[in-house]
């Protein structure tokens, strides 16, 4: 807003979130209150994982509504916006978890306008918790300021937390948390003058996350299922099962590029996730350059004594050479082969290699494709893959896609002072697993249209989510079945869903959103048609990208295939404004533009030794 | 057995093994100039392994200082040490601490010997223990300096020849036999070899699996990076 020409009259977070389905609205209203017309600016941050899935402005009674198009045709239709640059910057990545969105708009002398935004998102469970970030930033005063959160959970609320990073003393008795069995009511709403940053200024104290952290009860070995309107969901994250043992390989980037701080904080967090390791457990650690360099031959037991040689490995060397991705991995993948077939390793453990990697391969096999082709066919499907790219030089597409090709997800690592912290909160997310090749099984006549039900682990802290569509609209219930492999014995457990009464845990309550089932069902499987149109074979990318586009329209949610159209009162002048839904690979590419970052390049094998030399000779 | 030397101007490492049939005695270090010599005996395994491949490690050292009047006969079963004109025996089964005016020796039980002789060199000597019933193996010896830069520029033998550095350089990497171990060219004293990028080992801090270094791979004996070749380090006796 243009200083104190602009008055900012309310700004009000409503959230809702119905059994993880979270559904926001940010509302805006503001008043020019100058003699001339002028530009007034919406900004706001919300979640990278969320889809926007409305935007209206009003203005004098006028409402323009942002309609979501097939980007392609969104962009050709109006090739003018295009080239003037005008769809540059409506939405841009901020930070690593947000997304901001802004418009401007002119407004009259003396006029009012109301800016609304909705999106949606599925909570992910990470570490026994879930998580709705809020992102406020309001710049000046404002009259009527409201952060609301209704959450329902119809398997009751274990436990809900609620912080700001802006939250002093004074302001937070202003958090005002209800929680019952299975409903959770917080708000946040604090005066002007409790906004104030001192008494008599202009500036706010609002400025930076509204945080609400909480799980859910867990009860029925077969989780949770709930029917509304035709659509179910089913949660899965029983309580109480033991921790499967790993084998677990680190195949860490030892190159040039890694020198200075990001390979000291990957050896810091290596050496406290060595430390981390249970006892029976199996390790290796593989360095890389442009050779391979691995600790031992084999997977070692994760003894006292085993994990500290492990860790004594770690803070050694210096980085050297190139970077031979392929070479690296593949070292690692024979390691656990050769070791499985030598019965070295538990029968019933998890195999997992973990890649950290900062740079683009520029040694050995480089096509990446043709890396992601070695990797795959070395694995075989018989172990996860789970990559780390680490700063904004790596091809983080390219690790996605190798991890998602092997039961594995991959994570970008900030280049930041806690890269050591992400490194670890990646691997504890990951360092548990409960069961593997879990499968949630349905009556095939009671149901279509399912998200993915075969999951190769589930990892403590974590949980499964199936959603489909009852074929049958009358059906009240039907059987469940859940399949998997723990430790120890194979995991089975059967249950019978019914049909979600929502008068039953939310009497007198006005409903929430009706459809959330079926919208959170269209949100989960267009995640994994996009994740799929990346992944899968030539002819399941097309499909599945053909389908995720037609779900993205038919459900307006603003992804990476769609675009939402806002159309201006100016229109005729400068032409409508397009918000498009950022690609990882999208926000990478704009923090390199950001930082200007030049990648190190492998030219020579010479640099700093700080180790005394020894010649020696020894046996094999 | 397998040499390393370490170039830490280039932060690399090179390694060679040298083959020649058990029994025979090596060079590993000649300072005339200071009168240390460590010559070292090989063992092979008791029998021909099913590969066919037979295996030489070093099985005793003899270590001569001739200035100090200093001798030891380091084998896999004692430690002789000649000072003061008379012969002492030590085993490995027990740690001993020695100070002496002319050299200091460590023994760590079963495990290793660190000798320190006084202004030229110190080293350390690693027992490696084999099971006694193993069917091929046996007891054998690793030899590691750890101190040489007192030694004379004129400090020659296996090891000795590279204690003031080598002067090389790599060049066109190319993919090996083996695609984690790459080729190159290695232009070295004069001679242009095909190196490989491999890894031996380093057993100071963990006897029994060793820790990899990687180096530059020497094939043939050490050949062309090795002045002369092994059989001129060939000597008749251990002192």
């Amino acid at each position: 807003a243009n200083e104190a020409q602009v008055e900012v009259l309310s700004v009000t977070v409503d959230c809702t979130v119905t059994s993880r389905f979270a559904h926001t609205v940010m509302t805006s209203v503001a008043l020019n209150k100058a003699n001339v017309s002028q530009e007034i600016f919406f900004k706001v941050e919300l979640p990278k994982t969320a889809f926007i899935t409305n935007f209206s402005m009003e203005i004098e009674g006028q409402v323009y509504v942002g309609e979501v198009k097939e980007k392609e045709k969104a962009k050709k239709q109006y090739e003018k916006a295009v080239s003037s640059g005008q769809t540059a910057g409506l939405v841009k990545a901020s930070g690593r978890k947000m997304e901001s969105f802004s418009v401007s708009v002119n407004i009259a002398a003396k006029s009012n306008v109301t800016f609304i935004l909705t999106y949606e998102e599925l909570l992910q469970r990470k570490l026994g918790q879930y998580e709705i970030l809020t992102r406020v930033q309001p710049k000046s005063l404002v009259q009527d300021f409201k952060i609301m959160t209704n959450i329902y959970e119809p398997q009751g609320i274990a436990f809900l937390d609620a912080h700001a990073t802006f939250l002093t003393n004074d302001l937070l008795p202003l958090v005002d948390k209800t929680v019952t069995d299975k409903k959770a009511h917080i708000s946040f709403s604090p005066t002007v003058e409790q906004q104030r940053k001192c008494p008599g200024c202009d500036g706010t104290l609002i400025d930076g996350d509204f945080v609400i952290k909480y799980d859910v009860n867990r009860g029925e070995r077969f989780g949770d299922i709930q029917i509304v309107n035709g659509y179910f969901v089913h949660f899965f994250a029983p309580p109480g099962l033991p921790r499967v043992p790993k084998n677990i390989v680190f195949v860490t980037d030892n190159s040039w590029s890694m020198s200075g701080r990001k390979l000291q904080q990957s050896k810091d967090a290596l050496v406290h996730i060595l430390s981390d390791l249970h006892e029976e457990d199996y390790f290796a650690v593989i360095k890389f350059d442009h050779i391979v360099l691995p600790w031992r031959d084999s997977l070692s037991k994760a003894t006292k004594e085993n994990v500290e040689e492990g860790k004594t490995f770690v803070r050694k060397h210096h980085p050297v050479g190139g970077t031979d991705i392929n070479l690296g991995v593949l070292r690692g993948v024979d390691m656990l082969v050769k070791d499985r077939q030598e019965n070295r390793l538990p029968e019933r453990s998890v195999d997992m290699v973990i890649l950290l990697t900062d740079g683009m391969p520029v040694s050995g096999e480089t096509n990446t494709k043709k890396i992601q082709e070695n990797v795959q066919s070395a694995i075989g499907g018989k172990m996860s893959l789970f990559s780390l790219g680490f700063g904004n030089d790596v091809d983080y597409s390219f690790l996605d896609v190798m991890s998602k090709q092997n039961k594995g997800i991959a994570r970008r690592i900030f280049e930041a002072s806690d890269a050591a912290l992400q490194l670890q909160g990646f691997y504890d997310e990951i360092a548990s697993p409960l069961l593997s090749e879990v499968e949630l099984r349905y009556p095939d006549n009671a149901v279509d249209s399912l998200t993915k039900n075969h999951f190769n682990h589930l990892f403590n802290g974590s949980e499964i989510v199936v959603a489909g569509r009852l074929t049958d609209n009358d059906l009240d219930n039907f059987l469940v079945e859940v399949l998997g492999q723990g430790f120890e014995e194979d995991y089975k457990a059967e249950g019978q869903a019914s049909t979600l009464d929502q008068e039953v845990p939310y009497p007198n309550e006005e409903y929430i959103f009706g459809d959330f089932t079926e919208r959170l069902w269209a949100y989960l499987t267009i995640q994994q048609l996009l994740d799929k149109s990346k992944s899968g074979d030539p002819a399941e990318k097309v499909n599945a990208t053909a389908k995720a586009l037609e779900m993205s329209l038919q459900y307006n949610f603003v992804t990476p295939l769609t675009s939402m159209v806002v159309t201006k009162p100016e229109t005729e002048e400068t032409g409508p404004l397009i918000a498009d839904k950022l690609t990882e690979e999208e926000r990478q590419q704009a923090e390199r533009n950001r930082y200007q970052h030049v990648p190190p390049v492998f030219s020579s094998y010479q640099h700093t030794y700080h180790a005394p030399p020894t010649q020696y000779v020894d046996g094999d | 057995p397998h040499f390393i030397i370490e170039l830490p101007e280039k932060n690399d490492a090179l390694c060679f093994n040298i083959n020649d049939k058990p029994g025979t005695i090596f060079t590993l270090i000649k300072d005339t100039k200071s009168g240390v010599v460590v010559n070292g005996q090989t063992i092979g395994d008791k029998k021909i392994p099913p590969d066919g491949k037979i295996n030489t490690y070093f099985w005793r050292f003899g270590i001569t200082h001739k200035t100090l009047r200093v001798k030891l006969e380091v084998s896999t079963s004692d430690i002789n040490v000649f000072q003061d004109s008379k012969w002492m025996t030590m085993y490995w089964s027990n740690s001993i601490s020695l100070k002496g005016t002319n050299m200091d020796l460590h023994v760590t039980k079963d495990r290793s010997l660190t000798v320190t002789l006084k202004d030229s060199v110190k080293f350390v000597i690693l027992l490696h223990k084999v099971w006694a019933k193993h069917p091929y193996h046996q007891d054998y010896l690793g030899f590691y300096t750890v101190d040489s830069h007192l030694l004379s520029p004129a400090v020659h033998g296996l090891l000795g020849q590279f204690y003031h550095g080598v002067e090389y350089e790599v060049s066109e990497l190319r993919p090996g036999e083996v695609p984690e171990k790459p080729d190159a060219t290695m232009y070295v004293k004069g001679h242009e070899l095909n190196v490989t990028r491999g890894w031996q080992r380093d057993f100071r801090q963990d006897i029994k699996n060793g820790e990899n270094v990687p180096c530059w791979f020497v094939h043939s004996n050490g050949t062309g990076l090795i002045d002369g070749d092994a059989s001129d380090y060939v000597v008749s006796s251990l002192f």
